[in-house]
C-alpha cells in the first residue's frame, strides 16, 4: 500500500505539472516538480486554476483540484499561449 | 464569458467549413449532422452564417486526428484532451481538431460529438473559455442530453459579432449565482445530511464541513431527473429522496435512481386530478407525515400508512401562520421547517407554529 500511494502521488504530481503547462502557461525547464512546487510559479498557476473553476484557492493540489484536473476537457488553454 | 486575447474575429459573416475526414466511430451522416447542428447553435444567435463545402480550403477545416498531428498541440491518447480549435484567422485559423483516440458518439455516452463540436466552434469564432459552469464554453466536458448555448455564451458571441438578425431574439438559460440577492429556488431538500437547493438544471449544495457552496448540474448525480424540479423531500429513515415535477415523481437513494419511476402522484398519494403540480414538500421526522404544498393549500400524507390523512387540504395560512399563502420550497433541519417564497425565507417552529426568523433566500451560502 505505501508503495502504491507514493506511486500515485508521483503520478499526480506529474499530472499537475502537465496540466498547468498545458492550460496555464506554466513554464518548466525540465526541473523536477519537487523543486518547483515550493517556488512561486507553480503555486500561482494553481491558484489561477482554482480561482477559474471556483474551487477553494489554496495554491495546493488538494483532492478537489486533482479531481477537476482529471476530468476530460478541451485542449485549448484557459489562458492565452 | 471571455474573448480570445487580442479579440480575433472573422471579418466576413458568411463562413465556409469542410469536414476533411471522418471518424470511424459514427456513420458519415451522423458526423455531418452533428457538425451542422453545432454551427446552427451559433448562427441562431449571431449574424454569422455557415455553409459546408466538399473540397478546397474552407474558413473552418474540421478533422479527426491523433497524437502528433503537426500543429503546436499533440493529443494525448484516450481521455484527457478531447479536441482543440484555433482562433479566427487564415490557414489553420478557425480549424477544429478532434482527438481520434476518443470514442465519438451521437448520444449520452462519452464523448458526444455535437457537444464537443459546439464548444470548439466557439473558439473558432473567437471565444475563449468561460468559468460559468453552465456555459458551453466551460472547458470541461459534461453532457446532460441537451446542448444549449447559455446566456453567457450568447453574450460572448454577440459582443464579437453583434446581435442576431433574427427578429425573435433568442435567450439562453442563466446559471444561478449563489450570492444573487434575487435568487429563488425550485425545490430544496436534505440529501444525506447536506442541504441541496435546486434551480433549473442546477443544484447548489452546502454542508457544515465545507462552507463554500457547490454548484453543479443535477444530472451529475441523477442523469434521469428532469430539470426545473418543483418539489423534493427526503425520508431519512428510508434513505430515500423524492423529486416532483408536474404530476410525476422520481425516487432516489444516494446517487441511485430507484427503478419503476417516474410514477404519478394520483395513484401513489391519492391526490385528486385537479392537482397538476406540487409546489413544495417536506417530511416531518417526528410524526412520519409529509406535507405537500399546492397553491394556497396543503395536504398531509402518512408515510407509514401510505395514505393521505383525512380532512385535507387545508389553508396554508391557517396552520402555518406568518409564511404567507404560497410556498416555493421547504425543507426540515434540526426540527425546524425552512419555508421559501421568492427571495424570502422563514424559519418556522412546527411545535409552536411560529415564525422564528425571516432571512434572504440565499442565507445558507455564506455570501
Amino acid at each position: 500500500l505505501p508503495a502504491a500511494t507514493s506511486r500515485m502521488q508521483e503520478d499526480d504530481e506529474k499530472m499537475v505539472q502537465k496540466y498547468l503547462e498545458s492550460y496555464y502557461n506554466l513554464r518548466t525547464d525540465g526541473e523536477q516538480i519537487e523543486r518547483k512546487r515550493k517556488s512561486g510559479p507553480m503555486v500561482e498557476k494553481l491558484k489561477q486554476m482554482q480561482e477559474f473553476f471556483g474551487l477553494k484557492v489554496t495554491g495546493k493540489p488538494d483532492a478537489e483540484t486533482l479531481n477537476m484536473m482529471k476530468q476530460a476537457r478541451c485542449g485549448v488553454p484557459d489562458v492565452v499561449r | 464569458y471571455a474573448l480570445t486575447e487580442g479579440n480575433p474575429r472573422w471579418e466576413h459573416t458568411h463562413l465556409t467549413y469542410r469536414i476533411e475526414n471522418y471518424t470511424p466511430d459514427l456513420p458519415r451522416e451522423d458526423v455531418n449532422n452533428a457538425i451542422q447542428k453545432a454551427f446552427q447553435l451559433w448562427s441562431a444567435v449571431s449574424p454569422l452564417t455557415f455553409s459546408q463545402v466538399s473540397e478546397g480550403q474552407a474558413d473552418i477545416m474540421l478533422s479527426f486526428v491523433r497524437r502528433n498531428h503537426h500543429d503546436n498541440s499533440d493529443f494525448d491518447g484516450p481521455e484527457g484532451q478531447l479536441a482543440h480549435a484555433f482562433q479566427p484567422g487564415p490557414l489553420i485559423g478557425g480549424d477544429v481538431h478532434f482527438d481520434e483516440d476518443e470514442t465519438w458518439t451521437r448520444d449520452f455516452r462519452n464523448y458526444n460529438l455535437y457537444r464537443v463540436a459546439a464548444h470548439e466552434l466557439g473558439h473558432s469564432l473567437g471565444l475563449s473559455h468561460s468559468n460559468d459552469i453552465g456555459a458551453l464554453m466551460y472547458p470541461h466536458y459534461f453532457h446532460s442530453g441537451d446542448v444549449l448555448l447559455s446566456q453567457d455564451d450568447i453574450n460572448g458571441i454577440q459582443t464579437i459579432y453583434g446581435p442576431s438578425t433574427n427578429p425573435t431574439k433568442p435567450k439562453g438559460p442563466q446559471t444561478p449565482q449563489v450570492c444573487d440577492s434575487k435568487l429563488t429556488f425550485d425545490a430544496i431538500t436534505m440529501v444525506r445530511g447536506d442541504v441541496m437547493f435546486f434551480k433549473d438544471r442546477f443544484y447548489m449544495r452546502v454542508n457544515s464541513h465545507y462552507p463554500e457552496p457547490e454548484l453543479n448540474f443535477i444530472a451529475i448525480f441523477w442523469p434521469n431527473l428532469p430539470s426545473s424540479l418543483q418539489a423534493a423531500y427526503d425520508i431519512v429513515d428510508k434513505d430515500e429522496v423524492r423529486f416532483f415535477k408536474g404530476d410525476k415523481y422520481w425516487a432516489v437513494q444516494g446517487q441511485e435512481m430507484l427503478p419503476g419511476y417516474p410514477k404519478d402522484i394520483y395513484r401513489s398519494f391519492g391526490f385528486p386530478r385537479s392537482v397538476k403540480r406540487i409546489d413544495a414538500a417536506v417530511f416531518e421526522e417526528d410524526t412520519g407525515k409529509t406535507y405537500f404544498f399546492v397553491a394556497n393549500k396543503y395536504w398531509r400524507y402518512d408515510e407509514d400508512k401510505q395514505s393521505m390523512d383525512a380532512g385535507y387540504p387545508k389553508l396554508i395560512a391557517a396552520n402555518f401562520p406568518g409564511i404567507g399563502s404560497k410556498v416555493d420550497a421547504v425543507f426540515q433541519k434540526d426540527g425546524f421547517f425552512y419555508f421559501f417564497h421568492g427571495t424570502r425565507q422563514y424559519k418556522f417552529d412546527p411545535k409552536t407554529k411560529r415564525v422564528l426568523t425571516l432571512e434572504k433566500s440565499n442565507s445558507w451560502f455564506n455570501c
